[in-house]
Parts: structure tokens; C-alpha cells; sequence
């Protein structure tokens, strides 16, 4: 069936955001999606540190401005870690 | 600023650097003038030397390169990540690379090589990213024009900190990015812009939402890339949806969000004698529509209807306007006129002729 574009934006939101976190906030990549975890997000947990890194509202949620600021051009190294 | 992790730093302070490649995009003689600038923002400010060698291996290798290029940190394509560099070390260590794919250019358009090579240039010597908007090692890019670019003060305390200052007898400052929050913050200009209020101080503007709690800050360059920092006076007419800008003897027109093209035009043309080098503060009257310009301790007053300045003008501005004193930056809102000079602020009523109230210059940022 075809995608309902809202879910598609969702896939492609999700992906940016992965994507940014793993380059640039050591977000390890998750190789077990289909186990549930209990406890801390680790997603929400590497957004709060790049809205804090970048003087956002620390919500843990892609909003529009923390969106905004992962889609503005940037150096390829990281702002955290090595 | 930020040092890299275990402060990696070069053991010497004579370092050598050498151009592996060049992009199609650019002259090569643009190339490497674009580098040396780039050396130089830091040779400025530190006992740090760089030499340009040719055939054998440097500490700083430049180079651009594509996609996949075995440094298990591929590129992506044009926008996104424009470019990498490395601690300092052996090997690949402080080196730059540059992605093959963006739009190198020397000046606004699309992403400036000087503006780039200068930042990666920062990891190379061992800072890694600022959170303050305003220095050259904060991880986004920003255009500045090459010809205005000063090394901000927070990346010239980092390098500094790692290298020492430089041997100039004078130290060398840079600017400080402007905190919405500080009791001591000045405005170079102020202009309403379709609802919001923009504060011009430098190379930023500090954009207040009637809507948003919060103060935005950005690059003037941002949304203007043609607007030289340093904007001296700013007024919005309202019945023309236009803003003017106003620099030393020349002025800029937006039409709702654009430059209008043939400016900037000489402020002569809207009748200021040749005395007259700079204009520190404007703001048009909706109601009257009259612009009242504001220059040292005068003040002349301009029909945007007739497009001339009325006559009997300059006038001193205390005769009219009271102890308002100079005029850094003012413009008018709900029927007041704000008025600015340093840190203060007088609110005037124009229809009693006279001062209501006295703030701090940051009253509008809710701290």
C-alpha cells in the first residue's frame, strides 16, 4: 500500500534526526530495533544534549526549531566526544 | 570555546601546510589566496607560522575530496557536511578535507571556501565546537563577507589558550556576540519589520516576535547576504511595506523581505546636505508620515509623500524632543516613539510632545 504522506514525513524526520545524533552527538546505532528497552531513550536523551549545545528549548522532541538547526549546513565533525 | 578531548596541540609552533588538490569550482590563485586568509585568522593571534610546502608531506594537508575517501568519514553529497578536519598529530592528523560537492565560492554564493577552511583550520590546531553563535568554531556555517571577517573574541581566547597570544606588541580583540540578557548592550539601530522589532549591533540582529517569549539572534548576512554589518540607522515605513537601512552616506531599501535591486543609493538623494557622512537613527511617523532622521545632536524631518525634506530643517533635537540627549536608535510603536541612546531608553509621546517613561535598552527581551 502506499505511505500516508504524514507517516513518510515521520520516517524521513526520524532518519534526520537519527542520522544527525550518530554523527555528531555519539548516538550508537540501535541493532536490535525490534527488542523493546525499558528505562532511558537514548534518542531523546543525545536530543537533549544537541538542544542544549545549541541554546534550544530542551524538550527531547524534534521541533520544528531543533529540526530547523539539523538541516542547516555544518562541519562534519562531531560536537561531542571524539 | 572548546579544547578537543586530551588537548591534543602541535609541539612547534612553525607548522607546514600544503594543497593536495583543487576544486573545478574556483581559480586555483582564489584557492590558495582563500587558505592563506584562512592560515592567517589564526597566525594573527598566536606565535603560530604556517608555510606552504609543495612536493612532501605537510602537518596540514588540504585537499578536497569525494564521498567514500577511506577516513571512515564519508561525505554526503552537497549541503549537509561540507567539510572535516583532524586533531593535530602524525599521520592524517590536522588535516583538512573539503567536500567536492558543495559550491565552493570566494564570496556569498553558495558556500564560501575562506569562511570553511578557516573553521576546519580551528580542529586542525585542537579546538573543537563552540555553543556560542557567534564564533568561528560554532559547528553551523554562516556567511560573512571576507573582506569584514574578524576572528571573534571566544575563538581568539581558545587558540590562545592553547598557543599563547600572538608577539604583536598591541594584542588583537575580536567581537563579542551580543547576550539579549546583558544590562550593558547597546543597539546600533532599531526597526520594526511587519509586526517583530529587529536590533541591529554588528554583524547580528537580535529579531523580537510579539508572539515568541524568546529573542532570536542571527547573522544580519543571514537573511541579507548583500547588507554590510555595522547598520547605523534602520526605519520602517509601513504604508510601503519597506524598510530602509542606512550605513555611512549610503542606504538599502527591503521590499517586505528582499533588498530592492539598484541600492545602495547615496543618502543625498533623499536631500541631506553634503555635510551630512552618516545618519544615526530614523523612524517614520505612520500617522503623519513624516521620517524623522537623527544626526549628532540635529534632527531633520523628511514627507515621504512629497519625497522631499521639509523645510526650516535641521532643528536641534533637545528644542523638540527634550533631554533625550544623542540618538543611537529609535523607532516608534503603538503611537510611541522609542528612543535610545547607550543603555537607556526613553519612551516619548509624540501627541503630548513629551517623555512618558525611562527604561533599560533590553526592556523589550523579557530577562
Amino acid at each position: 500500500f502506499p505511505v500516508a504522506p504524514e507517516a513518510e514525513n515521520e520516517r524521513k524526520t526520524l532518519q534526520l534526526v537519527e542520522s544527525y545524533l550518530q554523527n555528531f552527538y555519539d548516538l550508537q546505532k540501535d541493532h536490535h530495533p525490534h527488542l523493546r528497552t525499558t528505562g532511558e531513550n537514548p534518542l531523546a536523551e543525545k536530543l537533549k544534549e544537541m538542544q542544549e549545545f545549541f541554546g534550544l528549548e530542551v524538550t527531547g522532541k524534534p521541533d520544528l526549531d531543533t529540526l530547523e538547526i539539523m538541516k542547516k549546513p555544518r562541519c562534519g565533525v562531531p560536537d561531542v566526544g571524539q | 570555546y572548546v579544547f578537543t578531548t586530551g588537548n591534543p596541540k602541535w609541539k612547534r609552533n612553525h607548522l607546514t601546510y600544503r594543497i593536495l588538490n583543487y576544486t573545478p569550482k574556483m581559480r586555483q590563485a582564489d584557492v590558495e589566496k582563500a587558505i592563506q586568509k584562512a592560515l592567517s585568522v589564526w597566525s594573527n593571534v598566536t606565535p603560530l607560522r604556517f608555510e606552504k610546502v609543495d612536493n612532501k608531506e605537510a602537518d596540514i594537508m588540504i585537499s578536497f575530496a569525494y564521498r567514500d575517501h577511506y577516513d571512515n568519514s564519508p561525505f554526503d553529497g552537497p549541503n549537509g557536511q561540507l567539510a572535516h578536519a583532524f586533531q593535530p598529530g602524525e599521520g592524517i592528523g590536522g588535516d583538512v578535507h573539503l567536500d567536492e560537492e558543495e559550491a565552493w565560492s570566494k564570496d556569498g554564493r553558495g558556500y564560501n571556501l575562506f569562511i570553511v577552511v578557516a573553521h576546519e583550520l580551528g580542529h586542525s590546531l585542537g579546538l573543537s565546537h563552540s555553543n556560542d553563535p557567534g564564533a568561528l568554531m560554532y559547528p553551523t556555517y554562516s556567511y560573512t563577507d571576507p573582506k569584514e571577517f574578524l576572528l571573534p573574541q571566544d575563538d581568539i581566547d581558545g587558540i590562545q589558550a592553547i598557543y599563547g597570544q600572538s608577539s604583536a606588541a598591541v594584542q588583537p580583540t575580536g567581537p563579542v556576540t551580543p547576550q539579549a540578557c546583558d544590562p550593558n548592550l547597546t543597539f546600533d539601530a532599531i526597526a520594526t519589520l511587519r509586526g517583530e522589532i529587529i536590533f541591529f549591533k554588528g554583524r547580528y540582529m537580535l529579531r523580537k516576535h510579539p508572539a515568541r517569549a524568546e529573542t532570536e539572534l542571527n547573522f544580519i548576512s543571514l537573511f541579507w547576504p548583500k547588507l554590510p554589518s555595522g547598520i547605523q540607522a534602520a526605519y520602517e515605513n509601513v504604508e510601503n511595506d519597506e524598510v530602509l537601512l542606512f550605513k555611512e552616506d549610503k542606504y538599502w531599501v527591503l521590499r517586505g523581505y528582499d533588498i530592492a535591486p539598484g541600492y545602495p543609493k547615496p543618502i543625498y538623494r533623499l536631500g541631506f546636505p553634503k555635510t551630512v557622512k552618516r545618519v544615526n537613527a530614523a523612524y517614520n511617523d505612520e500617522t503623519t508620515g513624516k521620517t524623522y532622521f537623527f544626526i549628532a545632536d540635529r534632527y531633520w524631518r523628511y514627507d515621504e509623500n512629497k519625497k522631499s525634506m521639509d523645510h526650516g530643517y535641521p532643528r536641534k533635537i533637545v528644542s523638540d524632543f527634550g533631554k533625550i540627549g544623542r540618538v543611537d536608535a529609535v523607532f516608534q510603536k503603538d503611537g510611541y516613539v522609542y528612543f535610545f541612546h547607550r543603555t537607556t531608553q526613553f519612551q516619548y509621546d509624540p501627541r503630548a510632545k513629551q517623555i512618558v517613561r525611562q527604561m533599560k535598552s533590553i526592556s523589550w527581551f523579557n530577562c
